[in-house]
């Protein structure tokens, strides 16, 4: 997280840290990211946090033993107090696209339910995506936590931050994220299932290791925070640079989708 | 003399023809052919000594016993005829031609030379008499005729008259209309119609005939050749003809038998009738049932009369105890219903289902479950939430289930609260 703050214990009670540990390439090459808890079992994230990083098979997700998920996580060296679960299933949306990262997100199955406390809750899923009403809102602002990079010059791309870092960070027009990638020299394709937010003058954003988190907002009506995006994507530029928004899944395209591997209806 | 001829067809002459025939002579000629045929006679020469009204030689034709002609001369006169191209046809099948002469001739008299053939008679074009036409259609051959009737009609004995078979009328609904065949047009000759109107016991036949009512009859005689007569079991009504309708005629009884004939002549419209049925007793209409309906309402109920009890939303129908979807209650023909009235009772949903993890409250003081009664589920732990979100209220409905506006009969769960942290979030700091 670039230009965030400090959260404090059970301000994000559903941030959890997935380590991966990709035997199939060199030991030293393991990397992590971040999920949100949707039930005892479900953890939603980033399809490609969960993407194995072999060439040959770019939409083949890691064995599920290779994954370890961290819940009611603060200080991210000090992992040892943190509720930890293996994984049982890896559900990858069917459509990723390792090319562009359209369709983004999947789901991990927890191999033991994990009870709720202070520390351990779920995020709420927002409503189904409705045609010409984009969720979320423009300009609103959200929240994204992370333990990613949060010095984007520095070399380590370990973790970096300890503590638990949160953003708050508007969602900028559709149009405006498009231009802001086409500009570029590189083909970016920005499609439904994705929105930006940033800030133009950047500064604040969301960087390496934050992949997976979820985008927050709080519903006006009920109070409770809602899962609308997952860290997904930016540019080639230093995270938190002027113009380079930071690319989200767009939660609510996947809702009838979630709840039908959740089985919790609509 | 007298010389019989039997042949289809010959010639006569006169004695002794061509020479003068013979004086004082007299001579007949019997000429019969078979029944079906006529006969025709032409003369070819004639030569007769003239005579006032032919009184000394002449040639008569005479057929059935009557004179068809007399013929003598030459010539016509005022008094006396010669044949010349005359055709002489008889009546029937037999024709008689007799030559006479005198004592005298003043002169000399070549005589006379006829043909004669037998003709077929085409009786369907030649009958006149009513008694011998056919009713539908005429058929002619060489020596006779048939007829024959139309489609649905039968040929009478008398081979003559068209018919029709009418009597396996039974008619059993409770009203309904009669009426002689083929009505408004002519009814049929030589038929015996008989109707039956059977009803269960318990109704009254009730007759009404048309004020078109036109059956063949006699100014002096009554009913001498069609009629219809009524017979309800005891008592008979007619026979009637006539142009008059017997108009309305209530009888005593379920069962009554309408029987119509008609004879071999006539071209009568005929009758028609509609019959009607009252229940001879009255059922006493039943009370509303609280919380009911009754269907349909009547002041008065009769003989086979239904009734549909229903009740009103949120109320069930218990007879003896046990619940029923409808009922129906009917008039019977003693007067009484088929059974007292079932009752309407308030449904109740009954205890509701148990949800885990959630209370249930209800809206009565009394913890009612009839119909209308309000319950309310909720989660009994904070970090639980109903699932879906929803107005967790469900009302009693008249099928005794709990409804929810949104879920109907389906249940809420309870499931853990989502998107609530435990800190609050910290508040905003002044720069």
């Amino acid at each position: 997280i670039v230009g965030g703050r400090n959260a404090v214990s059970g301000l994000f009670p559903w941030q959890v840290l997935l380590t991966i540990d990709d035997v199939s390439r060199v030991p030293e090459d393991s990397w992590f990211g971040s999920g949100a808890l949707l039930s005892e079992s479900w953890v939603l994230t980033a399809a490609h946090v969960l993407r194995s990083q072999r060439r040959d098979a770019s939409v083949v997700p890691v064995a599920p033993a290779h994954i370890r998920v961290y819940l009611g996580l603060h200080n991210a060296s000090a992992k040892d107090q943190a509720v930890n679960r293996s994984v049982e299933r890896i559900v990858l949306h069917p459509n990723f696209n390792p090319r562009n990262y359209d369709n983004d997100i999947a789901l991990v199955k927890l191999s033991h339910v994990v009870p709720f406390s202070q520390l351990v809750r779920p995020v709420c899923l927002p409503p189904p995506q409705d045609k010409g009403h984009h969720a979320p809102p423009l300009n609103t602002l959200g929240l994204v936590a992370g333990w990613g990079i949060s010095n984007p010059n520095a070399s380590d791309t370990g973790l970096v931050a300890d503590v638990l870092q949160y953003v708050k960070l508007p969602v900028v027009a559709q149009e405006e994220c498009e231009s802001s990638y086409a500009s570029r020299s590189l083909n970016y394709n920005i499609t439904d299932n994705m929105f930006c937010a940033g800030f133009y003058e950047g500064g604040h954003d969301t960087c390496l290791g934050d992949s997976g988190g979820a985008f927050v907002m709080e519903d006006p009506e009920g109070g409770r925070w809602v899962a609308h995006g997952l860290v997904s994507w930016g540019g080639p530029e230093e995270c938190g640079s002027q113009r380079v928004y930071g690319v989200y899944t767009r939660v609510a395209n996947y809702v009838d989708w979630l709840h039908a591997h959740l089985g919790t209806g609509s | 003399l007298v010389v019989p001829l039997n042949n289809m067809y010959g010639i006569i002459r006169s004695p002794n023809f061509p020479e003068p025939y013979p004086k004082e002579s007299e001579l007949c000629w019997n000429i019969s052919v078979p029944e079906g045929f006529q006969i025709r006679l032409y003369f070819v020469h004639f030569d007769l000594e003239p005579s006032y009204l032919c009184e000394y030689d002449c040639v008569k034709v005479e057929a059935e016993r009557e004179e068809l002609a007399v013929f003598c001369g030459r010539e016509n006169t005022d008094t006396e005829l010669v044949p010349g191209e005359r055709v002489i046809t008889s009546p029937k099948n037999s024709l008689s031609v007799c030559f006479r002469s005198d004592f005298s001739d003043e002169e000399h008299f070549s005589g006379f030379q006829a043909h004669y053939s037998a003709v077929d008679v085409d009786e369907c074009r030649d009958r006149n008499d009513e008694d011998l036409v056919c009713d539908h259609f005429c058929h002619n051959f060489v020596a006779g005729y048939y007829c024959s009737c139309r489609y649905g009609y039968l040929l009478h004995s008398d081979n003559r008259t068209c018919r029709v078979q009418c009597s396996d009328n039974v008619f059993t609904e409770r009203s309904g209309v009669l009426a002689s065949s083929d009505f408004p047009n002519p009814y049929p000759k030589s038929s015996d119609c008989l109707y039956r109107i059977q009803l269960e016991e318990g109704f009254l036949l009730v007759l009404e005939f048309d004020k078109t009512f036109d059956v063949e009859d006699h100014p002096d005689v009554t009913c001498p050749y069609d009629y219809i007569k009524i017979q309800d079991g005891q008592k008979e009504f007619g026979p009637f003809c006539g142009g008059q309708s017997p108009g309305r005629i209530q009888t005593e009884s379920n069962k009554v038998e309408v029987y119509f004939h008609s004879d071999n002549s006539g071209e009568n419209i005929g009758w028609r009738m509609t019959y009607t049925s009252v229940a001879s007793q009255q059922c006493p209409a039943p009370p509303t049932p609280l919380h009911g309906q009754l269907n349909p309402t009547q002041v008065q109920y009769s003989f086979r009369d239904h009734i549909l009890v229903t009740c009103d939303p949120g109320y069930s129908l218990f007879k003896d105890g046990e619940e029923l979807s409808h009922y129906q209650i009917e008039c019977q023909k003693d007067g009484n219903w088929t059974s007292s009235l079932p009752q309407c009772e308030i449904v109740d949903c009954g205890a509701p289902e148990k949800v885990a993890m959630a209370d249930v409250t209800f809206e009565s003081p009394d913890s009612g479950t009839h119909y209308g009664s309000k319950i309310q589920y909720s989660c009994r732990a904070s970090m639980l939430q109903i699932h879906p979100k929803t107005n967790s209220t469900y009302t009693c409905g008249e099928r005794g289930d709990w409804i929810n506006v949104e879920l109907g009969t389906k249940l809420p769960t309870c499931i853990p609260a989502c998107g609530e942290p435990s800190q609050p979030f910290p508040a905003q700091m002044k720069r």
